[in-house]
């Protein structure tokens, strides 16, 4: 039998690993789940629909494997080491997260301890801390022109509650300090009270 | 310039550009991409009234004076590489989408594709002049991603040689293409294809539905706007009801399957031709994905850094919002994603047009395991921002609300990416079945290459926790 793995949370080799091994074992899953209803007699296409649920989930474990994957060969391709240290704690927190969201899967599959799912927790936060400093820079790499994001809360000056004023006050509804609705109905109404 | 948002700033470990450099794919497309959305910025034509302020009408009427224009300043610029356009256009529509969306997208790339070098001839120059601005109408008001499902017809006429379009049920009525309701006045039609009393399943026609002078509906034609929806305000989506309309046999586009004078029907030499048009349209929407995450976490994380609300320390001023360990676990794992969206898009953009190459040379080998990564990342991608714009507009608390945040249009603008181009969970089953496919071969020994070989790793190792 090939050499068990050792998962080091901290280590985005073996997260990739273990993202790998969930996707396989739920594609097994699924493929054995359409075998049982075969051998239940039923028809391909009753034995897929049957199995439909398990297929899905074992395509959003490929298609997460995928992703965590091609985050970690990306890290390979970047040379500069502050904007590298700061992908890698990126890349570190989307794999930690994904698996906090699913640990029910890493779990079943026998890939991870409860205690080492708690840890992972732990790490997340540190990560929330470490990333906070970057928060605005990161965010700023995407070098949205303000003219392209068209949003007064994520201005690029911050200048927002002057602008949000600024922007109501252009509302149609204020075009004239009082409605026509007012002299049609309300006024009308106190009359006949 | 807010003082909290310049501190942010001040507090950066890397080097902004370098990052914004990387996300571009180099230097030279940071500068070209920004030379081009300055070309616009800079372009009074493109001044417009917020369409939160306007009505529908006056939304669509907006937007196609917009598209006009940059029809014009395209040529003049003469910017002809796809992905220039595709930037020069982003920033012309900002969060919102055109009417003429799918002249560009489906229309004129398939009949780049479907049509025979004598239709090419006729068909391009004017579509390329807009005297032919057309849609591509496949789903129906009953019927969607399952397309034997299709209940349009096109029955060919030996006697005339033309084919008879025909709308049979209700259900059967064309309904959503984009452009479909007032702007077109061509749409090429997705039928079921009947010659001599025999069934062949899908084929593309060039259907006239509007006069070209008078843009007044052709006879045997109803078309109309599907009327207002979540979002796509700018966007007239259609509905097209053909009551036995007779083309000409020379309209069904004939590159590969071909129905002769005679009756007589030709198949197409490969039914993956279809593959390529739809791994393209997907890759887009994986990109699409990625950068309205970014813009919504843009949104959020700026605001977030700017909005002092509460206190952590008692008599302490108001913190940031930011600096809440709940608002941050809120954010920055968007935020990865964001980045990791970003990647998977570079990739799959890649591998696409490296492939390409080898499609056109009938080289298909790649094509299946991309036709299923593709599918399946398409539902990953857009299920997850779909969720992830929504935590970012609620993170901005009430001011999310309005539509001044921007975030409630980057919701109802995106969230059709769940449904069109295959709805989500049918793009992960088809995913899956290549899934199941690759097991199997791989139980039965044989090697797997590409990025499903990990199912070659046999009795999935069962691995040791770390001791904690």
């Amino acid at each position: 039998a090939a050499r068990p793995t050792v998962v080091d949370i901290n280590d985005l080799a073996s997260l990739v690993d273990v993202y790998k091994l969930r996707a396989a074992i739920l594609v097994e899953l699924a493929a054995k789940s359409i075998q049982q209803e075969l051998q239940r007699r039923k028809s391909q296409e009753d034995a897929w629909n049957n199995s439909a649920i398990d297929l899905v989930r074992a395509s959003d474990a490929h298609c997460h494997y995928v992703v965590v994957k091609l985050f970690t060969d990306k890290l390979g391709e970047i040379g500069d080491t502050a904007v590298h240290s700061v992908l890698s704690t990126l890349a570190l927190l989307y794999a930690l997260h994904g698996i906090t969201e699913n640990s029910g899967d890493f779990l079943q599959a026998g890939l991870l301890t409860v205690p080492q799912v708690l840890q992972i927790s732990v790490r997340i936060k540190e990560l929330l801390s470490q990333l906070r400093p970057n928060a605005v820079p990161l965010v700023d790499a995407f070098d949205f022109h303000d003219k392209k994001l068209n949003s007064v809360l994520g201005r690029y000056d911050g200048n927002v509650y002057e602008n949000m004023f600024e922007w109501a006050r252009r509302s149609p509804l204020n075009a004239t300090e009082v409605h026509e609705s007012f002299h049609k109905y309300l006024k009308p109404l106190r009359s006949k009270l | 310039m807010n003082p909290d948002i310049v501190k942010e700033r001040q507090n950066a470990t890397f080097d902004v550009e370098k990052l914004t450099n990387i996300l571009d794919g180099g230097p030279q497309k940071t500068k070209r991409r920004r030379e081009i959305e300055s070309l616009v910025l800079s372009d009074q034509e493109f001044q417009e009234e917020d369409p939160n302020f306007l009505s529908r009408s006056e939304r669509y009427d907006q937007a196609v004076r917009k598209s006009a224009h940059m029809i014009l300043k395209l040529r003049e610029y003469g910017i002809a590489d796809p992905e220039e356009i595709y930037c020069y256009k982003n920033m012309v529509q900002g969060n919102h989408h055109e009417a003429m969306g799918l002249h560009f997208s489906m229309f004129t790339p398939t009949l780049y594709n479907l049509c025979d070098p004598q239709q090419s001839r006729k068909w391009l120059p004017l579509a390329n002049s807009y005297q032919v601005v057309g849609t591509y109408a496949q789903t129906e008001l009953g019927h969607g991603t399952h397309l034997r499902g299709l209940e349009t017809t096109a029955t060919y006429d030996p006697a005339t040689q033309e084919f008879v379009l025909n709308s049979p049920t209700v259900s059967s009525i064309k309904w959503w293409p984009g452009g479909l309701g007032k702007t077109s006045n061509h749409a090429i039609v997705l039928a079921q294809l009947y010659t001599q009393g025999n069934f062949h399943g899908l084929h593309a026609f060039i259907v006239p539905i509007r006069d070209t002078n008078t843009h007044i509906p052709l006879p045997g034609i109803v078309v109309g706007d599907i009327g207002p929806k979540f979002g796509f305000n700018e966007v007239d989506n259609g509905f097209l009801k053909l009551d036995n309309v007779r083309i000409p046999r020379e309209n069904m586009l004939m590159k590969y399957a071909k129905v002769e004078p005679d009756g007589t029907y030709v198949k197409p030499p490969s039914s993956k031709l279809t593959y390529g048009t739809m791994v393209f349209i997907r890759s887009m929407i994986v990109g699409v994905s990625a950068q309205t995450l970014a813009k919504s976490c843009t949104i959020a994380i700026r605001y977030s850094a700017v909005r002092r609300q509460s206190e952590i320390r008692p008599g302490e001023p108001e913190p940031q919002i930011l600096d809440y360990q709940t608002q941050q676990y809120k954010l920055f794992p968007l935020l990865a994603m964001a980045y990791a969206f970003q990647f998977v898009g570079q990739y799959i953009s890649e591998t696409y047009h490296r492939i390409s190459e080898d499609i056109n040379h009938g080289d298909f080998n790649e094509l299946p395991e991309l036709h299923a990564l593709s599918a399946g990342l398409k539902a990953f991608t857009t299920w997850a921002v779909n969720g992830g714009i929504e935590v970012c507009r609620m993170s901005c608390g009430g001011h999310g609300y309005s539509r001044s945040s921007a975030l409630p249009d980057l919701y109802v603008e995106f969230t059709p990416t769940c449904t069109y181009e295959g709805e989500n969970t049918v793009m992960m089953l088809q995913t899956a079945r290549y899934l199941v496919k690759s097991y199997r071969q791989a139980r039965e020994g044989q090697r797997l290459s590409g990025i499903v070989s990990y199912l070659n790793e046999g009795d999935h190792r069962r691995v040791q926790p770390q001791p904690v």
